[in-house]
């Protein structure tokens, strides 16, 4: 996990989905 | 009923935005039951991405794929482009957590089609980015270096310093 969490358009969307939420 | 519904969906979001993803995935899995009673599929929808985005930082990746899968199934009934796409996106970032680069590349090229029939630079700049990731990490130098140059031309274009 620690490796791919290395590919960086992978660790921007994971901030990016952090903060996402679909709303009711 | 619906109104239970809606307040299992607003609790497992404010679940999921304090890192509580348990109660979170709880949470959901209760709107999604009522939102199958309805047969509201939008509200199913959502509670499958949302499920599928909690599994994700609880490191149940094959789970989240699980979720991700059946929204992207529900976005093509109700045949809304912007939310398959966003669920294409969710599986190809998926199978890259997973390894599966294969997999993840089918994925990505399919947001990459519907970002550029949408019209949306930022998704296809995505799109390509992690498309050049994913051939880098299969060693396929010669796609790799045709992503990147495509995600370069349309960062310049959208203004996308980093």
């Amino acid at each position: 996990r620690i490796h791919t969490i290395q590919v960086d358009s992978v660790q921007r969307w994971m901030e990016d989905l952090r903060q996402m939420t679909e709303v009711e | 009923r619906a109104a239970q519904g809606r307040t299992y969906g607003n609790l497992g979001n404010t679940y999921y935005l304090l890192g509580n993803f348990r109660d979170a995935v709880a949470s959901h899995e209760q709107r999604l039951l009522i939102a199958k009673e309805f047969g509201d599929r939008s509200a199913e929808r959502r509670a499958y991405c949302n499920l599928g985005n909690a599994c994700i930082f609880l490191g149940e990746f094959e789970r989240a794929a699980e979720h991700y899968r059946r929204a992207l199934q529900i976005a093509r009934q109700l045949k809304d482009l912007a939310v398959e796409a966003q669920a294409c996106y969710s599986l190809g970032n998926t199978y890259t957590l997973m390894q599966d680069f294969e997999r993840a590349i089918d994925y990505h090229l399919k947001h990459l089609i519907i970002a550029q029939d949408l019209n949306d630079r930022i998704g296809e700049g995505r799109a390509c980015w992690s498309l050049g990731n994913a051939h880098t990490a299969l060693g396929n130098h010669d796609q790799a270096m045709h992503f990147a140059e495509k995600h370069l031309e349309i960062s310049k274009e959208t203004g996308d310093r980093s």
